[in-house]
């Protein structure tokens, strides 16, 4: 099974358009928090606004 | 002929699970075919009678990839999904119901520490141990408020930025958001047009109702300038667009055309172009072995559920490459709503392992069952007569679940539902 999640948030940083990787906070806009292939548990952040 | 029987050693061995499948495939392709081929025949000799017509079916996507696929396609997934189903809700002899799990548990790197009932013996089967809960406190909540969190255990597929409204499998293979998520329909239209009525004829029961009428409009791509209502009261713009759509019933109706195509010809769940918006997605795959339940990743209003009824193909990573647009043939429930940053869609896609989705919200939802496929063929049956094209889903709209939010609400990290076996 899988889960797909497409939402709408404010722009967030040029490297994080390109690679979903932010690298950096921008503030105010969407950094991903997570990498491809990454393990991850219920409750852990996916990214931030 | 007696004697060659009498000496004959004959040795069994078993067919391997593949060559299995394959040959399953094949008879089911025979059948298919000839049972066409014989209806073709009797049509062509005037000799169907009504009774004998088929029930009208959907049309069957066929999907396209290597020979693998071609074979899996021509399976009865969803029935061979249910028959797993049912064999897996069968009770386990009480001394196997340990040995049985810890098997299960050591092949799919099931973590037994974190199972909330510790006495495996009280799972009765492998479905109730397939959906079993986590101990409290194991899954701490990120604090960051601003964070969305992920919504289930798994592995991240694939996730970024939404460009031309389309999604990226793996691979570089993509698929359109519309044909994941459904595109505008006329229900849609319909809420909006109930929306204008309560504005024709103002009473105070529609006066209270008009928030929620209101913000679901927007969300439907009207003004998508959300109020940021999770985050606590209603903005000046919020206020200013309900005062100016009571003043005119014109203007009323022109929105409701904008639901369904936005003037500029966007689609209707992309973000306003003037805003400071994009959209995002992420994938993620739970295995065998992982918790399967699924909880909220943040505080949103889901206003309504769209249910597709498809197919079952397998979601592994391996079919994910091999199978284009695999998101978009499997049955699905995509949740509609809105968060604080606007629009917010939640899509758990079934698995023939897996089999069906529960909404914990919704117990209308039947997802992987013949009454769902039955309604599904004849909603696309009626709309075929109508000459009308069918949009391939079911709709609900939970407007009232709560008057004030248009929707039903959940927290973040609230359970939300989970994925059975069968």
């Amino acid at each position: 099974s899988s889960i797909v999640l497409v939402f709408e948030a404010p722009v967030g940083s040029r490297k994080s358009f390109d690679t979903g990787w932010s690298g950096g906070a921008r503030e105010g806009g969407w950094n991903w928090s997570i990498e491809k292939g990454q393990r991850i548990k219920v409750g852990e952040k996916i990214g931030y606004v | 002929l007696r004697y060659a029987l009498r000496n004959t050693k004959v040795e069994w061995y078993p067919i391997p699970v593949g060559v299995g499948i394959g040959l399953l495939g094949l008879l089911h392709f025979y059948r298919t075919r000839r049972n066409e081929k014989r209806l073709q025949e009797k049509e062509a000799l005037g000799e169907v009678w009504e009774n004998e017509q088929p029930l009208p079916r959907r049309r069957r996507i066929r999907p396209s990839g290597p020979w693998q696929v071609q074979i899996m396609s021509t399976l009865p997934l969803k029935a061979m999904s249910r028959l797993w189903g049912r064999f897996n809700e069968l009770p386990l002899p009480y001394y196997l119901r340990v040995p049985g799990f810890k098997l299960y548990s050591w092949f799919f790197g099931v973590n037994l520490n974190e199972v909330a009932e510790p006495d495996l013996h009280t799972y009765p089967n492998l479905a109730s141990f397939f959906y079993r809960k986590l101990k409290p406190g194991v899954r701490p909540l990120d604090p960051d408020t601003r964070a969305v969190l992920s919504p289930a255990d798994g592995r991240i597929l694939q996730f970024g930025l939404i460009e031309r409204g389309e999604v990226e499998q793996v691979k570089g293979v993509t698929y359109s958001l519309d044909a994941l998520l459904g595109a505008a329909t006329p229900s849609h239209a319909d809420h909006s047009k109930k929306f204008m009525d309560h504005m024709r004829e103002p009473t105070q029961k529609d006066t209270e109702n008009m928030i929620a009428d209101e913000e679901f409009a927007r969300m439907n791509g009207i003004s998508y300038t959300l109020p940021k209502l999770l985050a606590g009261g209603s903005s000046p713009q919020h206020e200013t667009s309900l005062d100016a759509s009571t003043s005119s019933e014109k203007a009323s109706e022109a929105l409701v055309k904008a639901d369904l195509a936005r003037g500029d010809g966007t689609p209707w769940y992309a973000p306003k172009p003037t805003s400071n918006n994009a959209l995002y997605y992420v994938v993620i795959y739970l295995a065998p072995g992982d918790y399967h339940r699924f909880h909220s990743p943040v505080p949103w209003v889901v206003e309504s559920r769209r249910h597709f009824a498809g197919e079952l193909y397998s979601v592994s990573p391996y079919l994910q490459r091999h199978l284009p647009g695999l998101f978009t043939l499997n049955e699905r429930v995509v949740l509609l709503g809105r968060w604080r940053w606007g629009f917010f869609s939640y899509t758990p896609v079934g698995a023939t392992n897996v089999g069906s989705i529960k909404v914990n919200f919704d117990s209308e939802l039947r997802t992987n069952s013949l009454t769902t496929d039955t309604a599904a063929d004849m909603a696309a049956a009626e709309a075929a007569k109508r000459g009308e094209e069918y949009h391939g889903f079911v709709e609900a709209t939970y407007r009232h679940a709560s008057r004030t939010l248009g929707g039903h609400p959940l927290q973040r990290g609230e359970e939300m539902g989970g994925f059975q076996l069968g």
